[in-house]
């Protein structure tokens, strides 16, 4: 099984 | 205050159509250069990112930056009240409780006139690098869309592979497996929009959920072409262009092996 990260530990806040 | 004249109202409707699955309010940023909207749906998996820019309206005033925090269902009923090929208008003031929309019917016979509150909405804005993508594939929307159907009737995520052969889309769920490999053909005869390119610098592979493709794949009716971008252990990005006027962007992270 293959867990799913949020979109935020990529992008760093504006 | 904010005003924005639309020739193409029919263009909202697809634009909210784009994204009222995924999310159920936003920001809507007015600025001298463009509308644009950055969302995340409510996990927080994915991020939508929409740029409308000024020079596509027919008339365009914004004399400071305006957020306009709107519920996505019900800008979708109000949007909804204008006919396909109505002119749109949108109104506000620099501090808004309420933003106006005005539809004009093409004959001009017919003018319609509606006002919807805004609400404050305390969102998170990511900052997206620009980034050189490893792998850019330009395909067909209408073929892409097809795909992810098809990849979510067998499985839940969908593996997405690119070399310069081509993408591969793998899939497993109880049933059984599905691939589906798509070639570049950019020499036929086919129109610009019909061909599927592929762009490398080294070949890359990641697994995505299908229910968020196939939730992107909603912005299909904005453009003939979609194009995918990735980069290793990065989310990969699902872009469709409105012509002459800006984008629907759609980011979603990777699942990571555990």
């Amino acid at each position: 099984m293959a867990g799913q990260p949020t979109i935020a530990s990529f992008f760093a806040p504006a | 205050m904010f005003e924005a004249r639309l020739l193409q109202g029919g263009l909202l409707k697809k634009v909210l159509d784009s994204i009222k699955d995924i999310i159920t309010e936003g920001n809507f940023d007015c600025s001298p250069n463009g509308l644009s909207l950055q969302a995340m749906d409510s996990s927080h998996v994915s991020l939508i990112d929409i740029l409308l820019e000024s020079e596509g309206f027919e008339h365009y005033r914004c004399d400071r930056n305006i957020p306009m925090g709107l519920n996505i269902t019900n800008l979708v009923k109000m949007i909804k009240c204008a006919g396909s090929e109505d002119i749109v208008t949108i109104k506000c003031e620099d501090k808004p409780d309420n933003v106006t929309f005005l539809f004009e019917s093409k004959d001009n016979d017919k003018i319609s006139d509606f006002e919807m509150k805004t609400m404050t909405i305390d969102d998170e804005h990511l900052l997206v690098p620009d980034q050189t993508y490893t792998a850019v594939v330009k395909m067909p929307s209408a073929e892409f869309q097809r795909l992810c159907r098809d990849m979510a009737a067998i499985g839940d995520t969908v593996n997405i592979s690119v070399t310069k052969e081509g993408v591969r889309f793998s899939t497993t769920g109880d049933m059984g497996t599905a691939n589906i490999t798509v070639r570049p053909n950019p020499s036929g005869d086919q129109k610009e929009e019909e061909r599927t390119e592929v762009q490398i610098t080294e070949p890359v592979s990641a697994g995505f959920a299908l229910r968020y493709l196939n939730s992107f794949t909603k912005a299909t009716p904005l453009s003939p072409t979609v194009t995918l971008g990735m980069v290793p252990n990065l989310p990969i990005v699902v872009e469709y262009k409105i012509a002459d006027m800006g984008h629907v962007r759609y980011y979603l992270a990777p699942k990571i092996e555990d």
